[in-house]
């Protein structure tokens, strides 16, 4: 009691010699605690040596039983405790804390008193934990009162700066509430496997547990079940909300999925949904649109599937539905394989449209020949012939009919001028005709070759006798040639063959086209060909077959052109374009120049391939002059620029 | 049988810019003997180039007395017709000498001397391919060696068995001979 008397007087000491200044550091502070600490620890030993002596004292008392006695010394003994606790009690603080020290001792006097008999019959096990007990209750109350009075009367600065009591009250506090609550967590878990493992040992609770979880299961999966087929449902109809309808068929699902009996679940899947629709049609007409999305389309179709699906492992296949399937994909694979079909038919329609076309005007141009019989009913019957032939292999044989018959001479002088002109108005329209009824043929051929070999012998067999009455033999083989490449391409995939055809009609369109429009050019065209040599002209009917008019067919003599002139680049190459231009607006078919020994006009001919094949005409060539000559006066009003070449700029531009 | 005619209205009255004729095939020229028949030739000569002291020599019909007949001293435009009647000297061509001078080129009006040169070039194209036979209009006196301007003022017609064309050698100083030796043809 002196010792904690002395170190409670030293601690107040230090504290009233610290407390003016208002500073103290973390090493006052761990001083003060520790002061504290063995100051608890202290009190602590007293305590136990206390109660040790009382315990003699007990056990004396008992041995000599003499209440007045030991009223007496109670009496004493709190007394004296009252007295230390009042020299203790030096500040206001200590003297809470020794109020309770003493309310501490009295209380355990008075037990000490009340259970003196009760101690000495008790066992010495008893007595050690209440022991303990008070000891805990004791320090705890003494940590707490240590806790309450730092931080009431401690003024700790760090770093200058004042640290609140209750931050250093926290750090105490978690350091020991981690430790407590670990230990906590330890000892429950230890407590709940010595529960959880008696309780897993016992069987009835087992199966009571797995019973109930069962349960739990079965409701929850049901559930879950149900929340998973309404998705679906609304999935495949396309109706978020539900309806009645939707519950009832719902109800209805779950109930036929529970059945064992009941396979048939995609009926009712089917059978609910034409009740959801019979039911809610007038949120359907609203919400038709909705009805109709891809989702209900998938649907079906997973429908029809798990039908068909169904049904075969019923062994009673659908043939409706699995008519509809082997429908759709018969009609996609003739769809695929039809559109060759009826592209070529397109084209061979197309051609024989613009034969017949090509026929027509033939015989309303050729009504100065009416007095000759042979004519018209050459063509009548060409047309005829060709009509009942099909486009067939005789096609060739009455192209070179039409043919002799325009070039072969009339009986009398009229007949032979009428036939003359009518051999030059018809020109284009012989070689137009002529090139359809071969493409024709070819597509014949292509029929034959897709309907079976056996009948392309025959018409093969045909196409020689026909093609023998032809006059030129080289022609003849040539096109047994192509005939026979053409033969052996469409073994393949004929596309490309398609394609040649496609292009071929529309040149034959536009050649028609030309031939019907251009009257007049025909006839300037036929004067300047009537003043040409026959022999050239046979000639050309032959050789020229599928090329335009304007590079195949010249009307006159081919010109060269020679320019006497020592200009510069520029003007070389302009001179040579505007010549050319010029030229091309007589009809030269072939226009040639000559002394370029500089070659600044070697690139001429890539033009001139360049704009015919861009389709350029005179005046459109010419405009392009123009721009290039207006580009070349701006360069030189600026100055900056060399003047251009007129051959790589219309290489550029054209 | 040679002739020439005047065409200036005709290739006045085409519309350049609107035409939608195609354009022919071009190519250089390389002799090819007998292919050569059937060819024409047009010597577009421009006379602005030709000598000065050619020029200088004018005389009527801007031929020299002697025969020859000078480029130099013809007007622009003048149209010199050559035409082989009778074939018999495979190296000779059909065809026109054009003589034009060039339009300078005016900056301001760049269509106008376009139009110019291409009526021009047109003027010898279709002399040269017009039918010699059958339409031409001034048919002048077929007599051996000579060399006649027609009545339209702006036309020579020479023979073309008689008349050499140096169309490679001498281009600075070209000069028709109407005289020359048959062997001189480079064509």
């Amino acid at each position: 009691q002196s010792t904690s008397a002395t170190s409670a007087k030293s601690l107040s000491t230090q504290r009233a010699v610290i407390s003016p200044d208002g500073e103290c550091s973390l090493d006052d502070l761990s001083f003060y605690v520790n002061q504290l600490s063995s100051l608890v620890i202290q009190m602590a030993r007293k305590e136990i040596k206390d109660k040790l002596e009382g315990r003699s004292k007990c056990l004396h008392h008992s041995i000599v039983p003499s209440p007045a006695v030991s009223k007496t010394a109670s009496e004493i003994a709190h007394e004296a405790m009252e007295l230390t606790a009042a020299e203790m009690c030096g500040t206001g603080e200590e003297c809470k804390e020794g109020g309770q020290k003493s309310f501490l001792y009295s209380e355990l006097s008075n037990k000490n008193k009340s259970g003196d008999k009760q101690i000495y019959q008790r066992d010495s096990k008893e007595f050690a934990d209440s022991i303990s007990k008070g000891l805990t209750v004791y320090a705890n109350r003494v940590a707490s009162d240590m806790m309450f009075s730092v931080m009431k009367t401690l003024k700790v600065h760090s770093s200058r700066k004042p640290i609140p009591a209750c931050v250093v009250l926290k750090r105490v506090l978690l350091n020991h509430a981690k430790e407590i609550v670990s230990d906590l967590i330890d000892s429950c878990m230890k407590k709940l496997h010595n529960i959880t493992g008696v309780l897993m040992a016992d069987s009835d609770f087992v199966s009571a547990v797995k019973r109930n979880l069962f349960n739990h299961g079965k409701q929850n999966a049901a559930d879950i079940m149900e929340a998973m087929l309404r998705h679906l449902v609304s999935a495949l109809i396309g109706e978020k909300k539900e309806t009645k309808s939707q519950h009832l068929s719902y109800a209805t699902l779950k109930a036929g999925s529970r059945d064992p009996k009941c396979n048939n679940k995609s009926l009712e899947l089917s059978a609910m949904k034409a009740e959801m629709k019979g039911k809610d049609k007038c949120k359907m007409k609203s919400d038709s649109c909705k009805s109709l999305t891809s989702a209900e389309k998938v649907g079906e179709h997973i429908l029809k599937e798990g039908l068909t699906m169904w049904n075969q492992k019923q062994g009673n296949p659908c043939k409706m539905v699995t008519k509809v399937c082997c429908n759709k994909d018969e009609k996609r694979e003739t769809i695929s394989a039809s559109t060759d079909s009826l592209a070529k038919d397109l084209i061979v329609s197309s051609l024989k449209l613009i034969q017949y076309h090509l026929t027509q005007q033939a015989r309303g141009k050729d009504t100065c020949e009416e007095d000759c019989p042979d004519s018209t009913t050459g063509y009548m019957a060409q047309s005829t012939q060709y009509e009942k032939c099909g486009g067939g292999q005789s096609a060739k044989a009455l192209s070179v009919k039409h043919l002799e018959f325009h070039g072969a001479p009339g009986p009398s002088t009229c007949q032979k001028e009428n036939q003359r002109i009518g051999s030059q108005k018809m020109d284009t329209s012989n070689i137009v005709l002529k090139l359809i009824q071969k493409l024709l043929n070819e597509s014949s051929n292509c029929e034959d070759l897709c309907e079976g070999e056996n009948k392309h012998s025959e018409p093969k067999v045909n196409k020689a006798t026909s093609m023998s009455k032809r006059p030129d033999e080289g022609e003849e083989q040539c096109q047994d040639h192509q005939e026979f490449d053409f033969i052996s391409g469409m073994k393949q995939v004929n596309w490309h063959f398609i394609g040649q055809l496609v292009e071929s009609v529309v040149k034959l369109c536009l050649m028609a086209e030309y031939s019907k429009n251009g009257a007049a050019l025909a006839e300037s065209e036929g004067e300047a060909a009537s003043t040409s040599k026959p022999t050239f002209r046979g000639t050309r009917c032959i050789h020229n077959d599928a090329m335009p008019q304007n590079y195949q067919d010249p009307p006159g003599h081919e010109v060269i052109v020679n320019n006497q002139c020592s200009t510069n680049s520029f003007q070389k190459q302009l001179r040579a374009v505007l010549q050319w231009i010029a030229a091309s607006q007589f009809d030269v078919p072939m226009l040639y120049f000559m002394g370029d020994d500089d070659g600044q006009l070697e690139k001429l001919p890539q033009v001139s391939a360049k704009a015919a094949e861009k389709g350029y005409s005179v005046g459109g060539l010419l405009q392009e002059v123009i721009k290039f000559a207006k580009e070349q006066q701006l360069d030189e009003a600026v100055g900056t620029m060399a003047k251009k070449q007129l051959l790589d700029w219309l290489l550029t531009n054209l | 049988m040679m002739a020439c005619f005047d065409t200036t209205m005709m290739s006045d009255d085409i519309d350049w810019l609107r035409n939608c004729r195609s354009v022919c095939k071009v190519d250089l020229y390389k002799p090819a003997g007998q292919q050569d028949q059937d060819r024409k030739v047009v010597c577009f000569v421009d006379v602005s180039t030709l000598n000065v002291e050619d020029k200088d020599c004018k005389d009527a019909a801007g031929s020299s007395s002697e025969g020859n007949l000078n480029l130099g001293n013809l007007e622009e435009k003048e149209i010199i017709v050559i035409k082989d009647t009778e074939k018999k000297y495979q190296s000779k061509m059909e065809g026109s000498v054009c003589l034009f001078k060039q339009a300078s080129s005016d900056p301001v009006s760049v269509l106008n001397w376009l139009f110019s040169d291409l009526q021009k070039y047109a003027l010898g194209f279709q002399h040269a391919l017009s039918p010699s036979t059958s339409s031409c209009k001034h048919k002048v006196g077929d007599t051996e060696g000579e060399c006649n301007r027609s009545s339209s003022g702006n036309c020579y017609s020479v023979y073309a068995n008689q008349v050499n064309i140096d169309l490679l050698n001498r281009p600075q100083n070209l000069q028709l001979e109407m005289a020359a030796t048959k062997n001189t043809n480079n064509n």
